[in-house]
């Protein structure tokens, strides 16, 4: 399987959408057939990548109530080597319709596998709670992402993000990795950022990546349909974003 | 029935909690009895206000399963005037363990009716999704308030929740009103912001509340278990909350 990287914190607002979809087009850039799934009811990255949910007729949603309908929901994005499985707000209730199922919680990694051999990478956008859909993510994933706001409240939900990981390495996927934590937004003139980062650099030695800054060409992007690299390649967000994706290639690798 | 505000956004980080914490704060201060009730899993203001959940031996979830649990999950706050039903991370998966009740979205608002005449404000901090939980704050609720941080991906999700503000008044409570829309974390300096504030001004004319602007200490103050107006009480980030409080006071008696 090529790895499936499932972005994800509870905590809203940390930077998910905008890693998931930066992420994505720096890998395709660099040369990667790359699939980006979004299984956020917001449908954040579907429309921040480009697409126009008004042209869209099947979503995830869709595969996962049916994975016949896997071809269907499938489209290309604007940018080469680029895919996308298309968010939609009826994620919203997938807990509720799939969760009286049987192996409800392997059914996303049961849609992917024929997807396998088309793709180098595969990155799921998670919506900010610790649901069935997130569930599903970290069972078909091979490792995790987890963007964090150097901030307190952000800070309180990690402990019972790994825990969960570590609940679903267990009973449904032994092979689930923490690839890294991802410090965003951080100005490093703030002491609440810097004491925050220092804190996780202790309890997760060697697994945190570089941070981002908070850099408004990042908020602006998506109202154009962009990621950062077109949007504003010589920006300060840009630059950050492509040097991650090399960390993460680097990673990679290594496991 | 007291005024019942639902503090409602799908959208990740846009200051729900913060705004929770800080009108309850105010409004206690001002000398009404206030409820603050968390119905967020990640439980932000349980802990922003102080409360060591180590210590809490019942949550809204307990109630929302069993209603006599009622008065063994109410407690008090470290601050005069102001009671808490404290939020759990079992709330996460109330969707599955109510989803099939009969009336299980009006489960809240009859849970809170015994509690009409003990306060003078209840306030309700909805998680990030429009999920059964926030549904049913907003079947018990008298208003919703927004906050909206004045980005694109938060402006997306605005119809939405306002179509779903009108599926709940048409279907589950008819007095349910939009008090207003705050937007938060706002820079005046920036062209995104003001681009989105006027849009929003556009759509909801005489709906929008004075912005609150970014502030470090906003931030800063939960990781001191403390409202601003006690961390940083000559704060811009305090004085626009207490002006906001005026704000809410004079729209509920005008309603
Ligand atoms: N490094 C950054 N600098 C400035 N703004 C940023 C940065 N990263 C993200 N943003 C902005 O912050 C907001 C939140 O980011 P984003 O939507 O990616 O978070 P999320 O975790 O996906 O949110 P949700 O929990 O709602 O899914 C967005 O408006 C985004 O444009
Ligand atoms: N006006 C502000 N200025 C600066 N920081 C702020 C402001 N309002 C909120 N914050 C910070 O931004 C982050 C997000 O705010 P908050 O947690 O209140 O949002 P939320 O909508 O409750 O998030 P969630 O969707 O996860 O429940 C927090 O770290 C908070 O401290
Ligand atoms: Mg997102
Ligand atoms: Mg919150």
């Amino acid at each position: 399987s090529p790895p499936i990287l499932a972005i994800v914190n509870q905590k809203g607002g940390v930077g998910k959408t905008t890693t998931a979809i930066n992420l994505a087009c720096y890998l395709a850039e660099f040369g990667h057939k790359t699939l980006l799934i979004d299984a956020d009811p917001q449908a954040n990255s579907t429309s921040g990548i480009g697409l126009d949910q008004a042209q869209l007729t099947h979503s995830l949603y869709d595969i996962l109530m049916d994975p016949h309908t896997l071809e269907q929901a499938l489209c290309p994005s604007p940018f080469p080597r680029l895919h996308v499985i298309p968010g939609h707000q009826n994620l919203a209730s997938i807990d509720l319709d799939i969760g009286r199922m049987v192996s409800r919680e392997t059914r996303l990694k049961d849609c992917l596998t024929p997807l396998h051999s088309f793709y180098d990478f595969i990155l799921i956008d998670c919506p900010p709670a610790i649901n069935l859909i997130t569930v599903n993510a970290m069972v078909a994933a091979t490792a995790t992402i987890i963007p964090v706001q150097c901030e307190y409240f952000a800070l309180e939900g990690l402990a019972y993000l790994t825990q969960t990981q570590v609940l679903i390495r267990e009973n449904f996927n032994p092979n689930l990795d923490l690839l890294g934590i991802l410090p965003t937004m951080y100005d490093a003139r703030t002491s609440l950022n810097r004491q925050v980062i220092a804190n996780i650099e202790s309890v997760f030695p060697n697994q945190v990546f570089s941070a981002i800054p908070r850099n408004i060409k990042l908020s602006e992007a998506p109202s154009h349909g962009l990621p950062v690299q077109l949007y504003a390649p010589k920006s300060k967000g840009a630059k950050r974003y492509q040097y991650f994706t090399q960390e993460v290639l680097h990673r990679v690798q290594q496991a």
